[in-house]
């Protein structure tokens, strides 16, 4: 709560929505608003009655940049909206930062208004926020399914600190649900979570091998932007260089909808984009974001219809073409004039003297090529293609 | 993820004005020392790894400067809120 624990001393609360988001029918606004006091209300015995003119207790309103209180927004991201404890005047008041995308669903081009209203009028009725990863009001957007929204109990305990049950139910803490929902929901996709409190339980049934496995083999690796990313089933390892210990994370922390895992990946740093390959697909993405129209089925890049999955990919970022490995052959992709090159493909052992054999992944880093296979990694120089030296494949993790 | 690193100034700034928005810090502009605002700085900057559950270093790194960079409330999340 706030200091002084401010609370609405009644029981009926009252709101107005004074105007609407260009992003949302209005009626989805309404709802999203409705639907968020709703979660609330069924937690204690406060009832919320929408005003359409004068003063309500909770004036609902969308603005951006400086918007008549000391507090003004800051444009797309950042800030997505504030609220004010319970008191007479501008108190309870919720603002939300109209530069920002709103929308009904719970995707990644927007943020869903129901899940960030039903947080604000938690302060609106005096609520602070909870370090409690997972609770509603903990300040980090994190996207949900909204079907069946239930408020954590760190949250229920805190409302109900302020204002009890709700009347007819017994004293104890009750889990707050919503009605099914009745818009089509677009499939979901994973929450987009930063490092919780407790460890992020892991996508994959299997546990990560450990770092220092002499066995250890990966499915695709790739640079991206400084750092080394190691790829196995949905587990990531990073190797920066501005760190000494390698950090793990799972696939889901950064792209939720390619959870599953890659076959092979690369950068193309000058474009600050990385490629993933899946099965007879791949992606483009920037950062965390995937580029608009992927997936798009490898044929595009000009393999024949025989080639149903990549093996290995690695960028030269000298010649500005990408070598793509599948089996005992390789092609060479032209990334300017994003075609396949003519007399491709060859056979890996005829141009990489010392690989006589399938490429798992590869990436290239300080002039070097390093290929991966099984648990064995070959250091080539990129421009005579000769092998230099052949190491475990987790060198890069200082066992 | 990683941010180009020629950044670094701007992350500063940011986190400067990340800890005055939701910590309270408060830059003390009479003091001859850059080094006293520095510590205070890094006290907020452990208040806020405190609060998101970081290892609790007092330094920018780069999980801390993540966290700062997520989509959140506008309310700050120390108590000084006026």
């Amino acid at each position: 709560t706030f200091p002084q624990n401010p609370r609405w001393k009644k029981e009926d609360v009252t709101y107005r929505i004074l105007n609407y988001t260009p992003d949302m029918l209005q009626a989805d606004v309404d709802e999203a608003i409705a639907k968020a006091f709703q979660l609330w209300s069924s937690v204690t015995p406060l009832r919320f009655n929408r005003l359409y003119s004068g003063d309500a207790d909770i004036m609902i309103s969308f603005a951006s940049g400086f918007h008549g209180d000391f507090y003004s927004f800051d444009g797309p991201g950042g800030t997505l909206a504030h609220a004010y404890p319970p008191s007479r005047g501008i108190g309870g008041d919720a603002h939300f930062d109209e530069d920002e995308n709103w929308t009904k669903f719970t995707t990644y081009s927007g943020y869903n208004l129901f899940l960030v209203a039903a947080h604000e009028l938690g302060h609106s009725l005096g609520l602070g926020h909870s370090n409690v990863f997972g609770a509603l009001m903990y300040p980090i957007y994190m996207a949900k399914d909204t079907r069946n929204y239930r408020l954590h109990q760190d949250d229920i305990n805190g409302i109900q600190a302020l204002y009890g049950p709700p009347r007819e139910s017994p004293a104890f803490p009750t889990k707050a649900f919503l009605p099914q929902e009745t818009t089509e929901m677009p499939p979901m996709e994973e929450p987009t979570q930063m490092s919780p409190r407790e460890e992020p339980t892991e996508m994959a049934p299997t546990k990560r091998p450990e770092d220092c496995d002499p066995h250890l083999t990966f499915d695709a690796i790739t640079t991206l932007r400084g750092e080394i990313l190691f790829f196995k089933g949905s587990y990531v390892w990073r190797k920066s260089p501005y760190f000494s210990q390698i950090e793990h994370d799972t696939i889901s922390t950064f792209w939720p909808s390619l959870a599953a895992g890659f076959d092979a990946a690369y950068e193309i740093d000058k474009k600050d984009r990385v490629i993933f390959f899946k099965d007879n697909q791949y992606w483009a993405v920037s950062g965390y974001r995937i580029e608009p129209g992927f997936p798009k089925p490898i044929q595009n890049l000009g393999f024949p219809r025989t080639v149903k999955k990549i093996d290995a990919a690695v960028h030269d970022q000298n010649t500005k073409k990408t070598y793509i490995f599948v089996g005992n052959k390789y092609w060479s992709f032209d990334e300017n004039t994003q075609s396949m090159e003519r007399g491709y493909p060859r056979k890996i052992a005829a141009d990489f003297q010392g690989i006589g054999h399938t490429v798992d992944a590869a990436f290239q880093k300080n002039g070097h090529f390093y290929f991966f296979h099984g648990s064995n990694q070959y250091e080539v120089d990129i421009k005579n293609k000769k092998l230099v030296r052949k190491m475990k494949s987790n060198s890069w993790f200082d066992c | 993820l990683p941010v180009a690193p020629e950044t670094e100034n701007e992350d500063m700034h940011f986190a400067q004005k990340y800890l005055e928005n939701f910590y309270d810090f408060k830059e003390d502009k009479s003091s001859l020392f850059k080094s006293t605002n520095l510590a205070h700085m890094a006290d907020k900057i452990r208040e806020m790894q405190a609060f998101f559950g970081l290892e609790v270093t007092g330094e920018l790194n780069r999980k801390t400067m993540d966290m700062m960079k997520q989509p959140r409330c506008g309310i700050p999340d120390v108590r000084s809120y006026s």
